[in-house]
């Protein structure tokens, strides 16, 4: 990845990517769509033997074989059967029947978390620089479970229960389906078993945002990671006949259009033309003209290929309302630019009002320096349906128009006749933001062999941050940057590697923890052992509440109808940073809420001392007006560190 | 019969797998004994013969298989010992 590793504070020789952090050995497992081994990206230039602990391999298969491992991609696996018993025998015109990845995906995430240097990588030109893993001297294994329709549980399973065999330290999995209460959750249980071998798991939000409750990946073990824009974009300049601008984005690499005339829905075709779908177009209606197609239905990349095929001399794709001003930057093949919701109002209006409507596209190239981060639309929501006791997702990485590797014969585009060869391509996703967290969390590892996943995840939290660049609330683009984006679209902030390496207090959690909070949310004894694999038993005589799980946020229910209602849950820190040090608590209040700390100073005298605290959050009374969520943080401040908790109240 | 089955993931709780009366005293893994009891039961199935179409054999982060099985194979697995669930294949997306 270019430019997101100098955005997040990582530099060349400096902090987190300095000789002793990064000389450690840490494995990341990667479960998609295979790699590409041979990608400048996986090269083990600088890299030390492979440890002895692993217990790894490279499997033979279609165009892969042991020498196409290294010290750098040291193992990759295949798993298929799941996928071939419903969907048959995989085409191998379609895809290998290895771990090489036909499909791109996969390599882009493995070399997101852990590509190796590459200077001077760009696509078609655009975002040029230095490209890099988070953590790019750790280890890469890359365990293919997912093929050309999808990734079945069945392979999925197989792929994370022998990465944890094999010797993984990081899991990063980013894909997902529908959530569901963890015992029936195949992906929750089976990285429950990986978490409690001490493997730190790093999973996509998905990508159903702005739809509220639309998280998955939502078990309290697993890092659940949203996306947002950074602060580089891909402009361009959309020119309407009768001088209006726009400001899209495009990866078209190629000359700025004339001011063509623009067609639309009717003018453009039959029905649905307006969706650019199969057959809609009409060629002598569309052809040598700019199209404008609406978002819906059909894929962009569809959309791309009807304009294409009609003769179109252009493309402008027309956010729906609901995306807002999201800006997603495709590699288009002729020229195209996707535009925001409300700029797309302004050209279909347009468009009706005149009788010979034009326009033109300029290609602007890569523009850095705006206010960021911004997240994502399509960013899954929470709060999460299966577990509202805590916040979902975890916490916001980048996942907006990364650059990241790229295997050379998958073309870029989805478009069937693009001939392009490249080396990295620019995509969007819940799937980019992911490795960045599972990099990072191979960094944490690296420095604090000792720490537990929960304990890396807590560092990640509770140092994430809320500002954006101009000190402004991250702001979301679903709404039009006008409202500031709650802790339901970004869970505890952005990413903040080099704060959470050094966080001053972490909230551990054991694997007993987890079961205990299973046993308050009434579990019965089947569905625990189905997480614990048999060995728990819930504690008779306990008071539990899922509210004590020693989450490094907090999610509080309250009743809307009662009055004065209150919750008290209770929380362990451990100093994880200098040994004398006084922590002093700052709450900033929920609406409609007050919050009572005890005690509000914890002093420590040690390392690894744990002290716990109180927090009784009590309903005030409420107007109807109200809406039914409201949010607010607390904060334990020492001299030296700032470890932040979001709060958020459902009503 | 091929044609009714689906692939299922078995969740097993493998503090409770134990030997059938002529394994006893073979020092197996869980996950051998898993397989010998459900061999076992399949095979008890008059009406159903057909092989057991065995995927995969989870060991360390879940305890149990994958198989092709027909819904009335699954109806006798609930009879292994320390059986927890059997939860229908399905697909997941990229993000």
């Amino acid at each position: 990845i270019t430019h997101t590793p100098q955005f997040l504070g990582l530099h060349l020789g400096e902090g987190l990517w300095n000789a002793p952090t990064l000389a450690s050995d840490v494995i990341i497992g990667i479960v998609d769509t295979g790699i590409w081994p041979e990608h400048v990206s996986f090269k083990d230039s600088s890299i030390s033997q492979v440890p002895s602990r692993w217990k790894g391999t490279c499997e033979e298969g279609t165009k892969f074989s042991v020498a196409n491992c290294n010290k750098k991609l040291i193992g990759a696996r295949a798993f298929y059967k799941g996928y071939e018993t419903i969907v048959g025998r995989i085409n191998e015109t379609m895809d290998y029947r290895s771990p090489r990845d036909f499909n791109g995906h996969g390599t882009h995430t493995a070399s997101t978390a852990a590509g190796n240097l590459v200077h001077n990588a760009n696509f078609l030109g655009m975002a040029k620089g230095l490209a890099s893993g988070m953590s790019y001297t750790s280890r890469i294994a890359a365990y293919k479970a997912c093929w050309r329709r999808g990734c079945t549980n069945s392979d999925l399973l197989a792929a994370i229960d022998r990465a944890v065999a094999d010797g993984v330290d990081v899991l990063s999995l980013s894909l997902g389906g529908f959530s569901k209460p963890y015992y029936s959750d195949n992906i929750a249980i089976a990285t429950f078993g990986a978490v409690q071998n001490g493997v730190f798991v790093s999973c996509s939000a998905g990508n159903s945002g702005p739809f509220s409750s639309s998280v998955s990946n939502a078990a309290p073990w697993i890092m659940t990671v949203a996306a947002s824009y950074i602060d580089r974009s891909f402009p361009t300049t959309v020119k309407l006949g009768n001088g209006k601008t726009f400001e899209g984005s495009s990866l078209y690499s190629g000359k700025r259009t004339k001011q063509l005339p623009l067609v639309y829905a009717s003018t453009a075709g039959g029905q649905l033309a307006q969706f650019c779908i199969n057959d809609s177009l009409v060629p002598k209606l569309v052809k040598g003209k700019i199209v404008a197609c609406e978002q819906g239905i059909n894929s962009r990349a569809e959309k791309e290929e009807q304009v294409k095929n009609a003769g179109g001399a252009g493309m402008l794709l027309l956010n729906a309302e609901i995306y807002g001003e999201e800006l997603l930057a495709d590699s288009h093949t002729l020229p195209a630019t996707s535009l925001g919701a409300s700029a797309g109002k302004a050209i279909k209006n347009y468009v009706r009002l005149n009788k010979n409507p034009t326009a033109s596209i300029m290609f602007r190239g890569t523009v850095y320096g705006n206010i960021a981060p911004v997240m994502a639309a399509f960013s899954s929501r929470g709060p999460s349906l299966v577990g509202r006791d805590v916040i979902k997702p975890d916490i916001t990485a980048p996942g907006v128009n990364i650059l990241a590797a790229w295997p050379p014969k998958t073309i870029p585009s989805l478009l069937k006749n693009d001939k392009r060869s490249i080396l990295f391509n620019i995509i969007s996703g819940t799937s980019m933001s992911c490795p960045h967290v599972s990099g990072l969390a191979a960094l944490l590892k690296s420095i604090h062999k000792d720490w537990s996943p929960a304990a890396i995840k807590s560092a990640l939290m509770t140092t994430a941050y809320v500002l954006n660049s101009k000190r402004a609330p991250i702001a979301d683009i679903a709404s039009n940057s006008s409202k500031a984006a709650t802790p339901f679209a970004f869970g505890s902030g952005h990413v903040n590697p080099k704060c959470a390496s050094d966080p001053g207090l972490i909230y551990d959690i054991t694997s007993e923890d987890y079961l205990n909070y299973l046993c308050s949310l009434n579990y019965n004894s089947t569905q625990i052992a189905l997480l614990s694999r048999g060995n728990f038993t819930c504690p008779n005589n306990v008071f539990l509440q899922p509210g004590d799980l020693n989450y490094p946020s907090f999610a509080v229910l309250l009743d809307q109808n009662a009055s004065n209602t209150s919750v008290t849950y209770k929380r362990t820190v451990t100093n994880v940073g200098t040994p004398m040090s006084t922590y002093v608590v700052q709450v900033d209040e929920p609406n409609g809420v007050s919050v009572t700390v005890e005690p509000k100073c914890l002093k420590f005298e040690n390392l690894g001392e744990k002290l716990s605290y109180n927090v009784r959050f009590n309903a005030l009374r409420r107007t109807k007006s109200s809406t039914n969520f409201s949010f607010g943080c607390l904060i334990w401040m020492s001299e030296f560190y700032t470890v932040r908790s979001p709060i958020a109240v459902t009503w | 019969a091929s044609m009714d089955k689906q692939t299922y993931i078995i969740h097993m709780d493998k503090t409770k797998i134990t030997a059938s009366d002529h394994t006893l005293g073979n020092a197996k893994p869980w996950y051998e004994l898993m397989m010998d009891s459900m061999h076992e039961i399949l095979s008890q199935e008059e009406e159903d013969m057909s092989p057991l179409e065995l995927l995969y054999i989870y060991k360390t982060s879940i305890s149990g298989f994958a198989a092709q099985l027909s819904t009335k194979q699954v109806q006798s697995l609930k009879r292994l010992n320390g059986f927890l669930s059997a939860i229908p294949d399905e697909m997941l997306s990229l993000h």
